[in-house]
């Protein structure tokens, strides 16, 4: 069913943004969930050019899949990163060597998008221990990379399809200028989306 | 599972960008609780791609506005993570509370940020905060058992029939704890230097109404030199840890008992 977001909470979710010069937001469905029949679970975020990335992850011992996978690819290299590619509804977590090779699968489906020798971070949230529907989700990556854009819309929409338990899709933008002569003149963006809102209590490193 | 993507269109080189993030995460993502479960998942990620600095303008991290934690974006930067952490406490699981936990300790970082974490993980100040109680004696409680303080009182000496003392992280009678409203009005004294305050129950209650709350502990509290500024060599030794995190409700068991593997 589609969620609606509560009234106490609308407040928060922004009606318009200022998003960073070269990167697109995009999303499909997929069905990752059994009981998910409608609403977008796949998230594409990127840069038109490949470009530097860092990530921060989980200290917790049992590491999903994706976030071996992250951490393997950002120690090798921090440049030449297209994205990132987000499945909701499946953590891919505790799955064994499946789930690495799902979570590389994922990449895989992403970069062959790009048509570019890239790298494309992979993120997924959900439920653990279960396997992903690694078929629906590459079928739906080029989906969400056809739906790309750089509207309000196409950020929100990103936003969306992250969450899982979330109420309502967090997503902030922002631009500003630096006082330093170099940066003189210029204007500058910064956006974010996160999800979150239960198993939280973060350590990461 | 909390994940977070944050995109910037300034320059900065890839080398530069893990700590960075690191240090900003420190102080945001990694200064919330909704429940005190750590995820197998979570991820934060940070993407620089430069399409909005032209081609001479050379990486952030070569500039005065990166240089130092004051510098101009890494505030910006700080900043940003911090309101993102934030929006996810907004959305905890069942919560109908935001709440602000200020601490401050002369004694280390560390200190501040063990007793700030064991009050936003402890179930009973939680279900009290839900239930609008001033329960300021389970703050304390969680305090004072915090992992990090309370293993640190004794320390096995040389002899295994001894115990021997190291010096307290916590001292009672140095710790002060109130609330603050949300609405800019007088704190609510709850406790001051160990001593507690005589409680306007409907005042406290109607605090605990309001959604946002910050509850501000002093582990330092010695009746001189509150504030944190200033040059005096009291001031420079404090260290204040901000963590953000909300209340316990039934709707929480609820969400969490309906969800299946």
């Amino acid at each position: 069913a589609e969620r609606s977001i509560p009234v106490a909470k609308q407040k928060y979710v922004p009606t318009s943004g200022t998003y960073p010069k070269g990167f697109l937001a995009g999303s499909a469905y997929a069905g990752v969930k059994e009981s998910n029949k409608s609403y977008d679970d796949i998230a594409l975020v990127v840069s038109e050019k490949p470009c530097p990335a860092a990530a921060v992850t989980t200290k917790n011992i049992f590491k999903a899949a994706p976030v071996h996978f992250c951490r393997k690819a950002l120690k090798s290299s921090n440049e030449g990163y297209q994205g990132v590619v987000v499945n909701s509804g499946c953590a891919n977590a505790v799955t064994g060597e499946l789930g690495f090779q799902h979570a590389a699968m994922m990449a895989e489906a992403a970069d062959k998008c790009f048509h570019q020798d890239t790298q494309t971070l992979v993120m997924s949230t959900g439920v653990i221990g279960q396997r992903l529907p690694i078929d629906k989700i590459t079928n739906a990556i080029p989906k969400a990379y056809q739906a790309l854009g750089s509207t309000h819309d196409h950020w929100l929409n990103a936003a969306k399809a992250i969450c899982t338990t979330d109420t309502f899709p967090k997503l902030l933008s922002r631009s500003f200028t630096l006082p330093g002569s170099q940066h003189e003149g210029k204007e500058y963006r910064i956006a974010g989306m996160t999800k979150g809102a239960g198993m939280i209590h973060p350590n990461m490193g | 599972t909390l994940l977070g993507i944050v995109c910037t269109d300034a320059k900065i080189e890839a080398a530069s960008m893990y700590s960075l993030l690191q240090s900003a995460t420190e102080r945001s993502f990694n200064c919330i609780s909704i429940d005190g479960d750590t995820s197998t998942n979570d991820t934060v990620a940070f993407f620089a791609n430069g399409a909005a600095a032209s081609d001479d303008t050379p990486p952030l991290q070569n500039s005065d506005d990166y240089r130092e934690d004051t510098a101009a974006f890494v505030k910006v930067f700080h900043t940003f993570m911090c309101d993102l952490a934030k929006l996810v406490v907004r959305d905890g699981e069942g919560a109908t509370k935001f709440v602000t936990i200020n601490v401050t300790s002369d004694v280390s970082m560390a200190t501040a940020k063990r007793a700030a974490t064991s009050i936003a993980r402890s179930a009973l100040v939680k279900t009290a905060l839900y239930g609008k109680d001033a329960n300021w004696g389970r703050i304390l409680c969680a305090i004072g058992y915090a992992p990090g303080i309370m293993d640190s009182l004794e320390v096995p000496s040389e002899s295994p029939d001894h115990t021997q003392s190291a010096p307290p992280q916590i001292s009672p009678d140095r710790t002060s704890l109130s609330f603050i409203p949300s609405d800019g009005s007088e704190e609510l004294k709850l406790l001051v230097r160990g001593e507690p305050e005589t409680v306007d129950e409907a005042r406290a209650k109607a605090i605990l109404e309001m959604e946002d709350l910050e509850i501000v502990v002093k582990l330092d509290d010695d009746g001189v030199d509150s504030g944190l500024t200033g040059t005096s060599d009291r001031a420079s030794k404090r260290h204040k840890v901000t963590v953000w995190t909300c209340d316990l409700s039934h709707e929480y068991v609820t969400i969490n008992g309906d969800y299946r593997t």
